[in-house]
Order: structure tokens, then C-alpha cells, then sequence
């Protein structure tokens, strides 16, 4: 049975400053 | 900016999936709690949780099975689109699943599912000591 890691579940939603 | 989150539905949705907390415990996708993403990300060294607010979600011109949905990310607001499948599943802080159309996402992954929308605020992920 595979096992995913948590984090694999989550976007990465990189915030980009808008300076 | 603009982000692409995986245009196919990953495995590890699948109801019973099983997913390794950064603790080591294992869970369901199912069974999976706010606390659980919150606790693993204070143990992670590299990843922290930040806050995304759904802002706008609208149907894509590229495919009607893909939806745009538009985030305001963590504590500066960060204008962030994701193209995803109308089925893919997002976690919502104190709620649990939720995708642009919970009826398939629950028809295609048994995934029990609510309803994204604009306002709801969902777990996402950024690196930890960026500067």
C-alpha cells in the first residue's frame, strides 16, 4: 500500500510580494 | 502570479488513501483534521502553513472541466491563481474538503466533499526562512 506524505495533499502557494 | 497546482488528479485523494503525518503517524485522507496539517507543519523545517482565501472562482476558457480559482495568500495578501480540475480538492481550516464541484470530486474519489467558495480560507503551503 503506498503512504504519501502529508504535505503532498497541500498546494505550495508561494506568496510574491508586490512591492 | 500564477501557480500550477498537478492538472491530473493526484492518487493520494483516493478515499482511504494513507498519509504519513511529519510525526510519523499514519492517517486516511478521509480522517485528515486541520490540526493535522497545522502539527506537521510546526515539525517541518522547511514548510510552514499560510492562510489562502478564496478571492474569485470562475469556470477556465482553456477547458470546462478546469476551474481558475484566485487566492489571497498569507499575512500579504498575495494575489495567487491556480488552474485546477473543478474535482480537485482543496482543505479548508476547520472544515475539511472542499472543491469547485464536491459532487464529482466525491463520484471520482469517494472523497466526502464540500463546496469551495469565495471567502473560505484553505491550508496552503510556503517555505519557512525565505530571506
Amino acid at each position: 500500500v503506498p503512504v504519501f506524505p502529508w504535505h503532498s495533499l497541500v498546494p505550495f502557494l508561494a506568496p510574491t510580494q508586490s512591492d | 502570479s500564477s501557480t500550477v497546482v498537478p492538472t491530473s488528479l493526484p492518487p493520494y485523494f483516493i478515499k482511504g488513501s494513507i498519509i504519513q503525518l511529519a510525526d510519523g503517524e499514519l492517517k486516511r485522507v478521509e480522517d485528515l483534521k486541520t490540526e493535522d496539517f497545522i502539527q506537521s507543519a510546526e515539525i517541518s523545517s522547511d514548510l510552514k502553513i499560510d492562510s489562502s482565501t478564496v478571492e474569485r472562482i470562475e469556470g477556465s476558457i482553456s477547458a470546462s472541466n478546469f476551474a481558475v480559482v484566485q487566492f489571497s495568500v498569507g499575512e500579504h495578501r498575495a494575489q495567487v491563481s491556480v488552474e485546477v480540475l473543478v474535482e480537485y480538492p482543496f482543505f479548508v481550516f476547520g472544515q475539511g474538503w472542499s472543491s469547485c464541484c464536491p459532487d464529482r470530486t466525491t463520484q471520482l474519489l469517494e472523497l466526502p466533499c464540500t463546496k469551495l467558495s469565495v471567502g473560505d480560507v484553505c491550508i496552503s503551503l510556503t517555505l519557512k526562512n525565505l530571506r
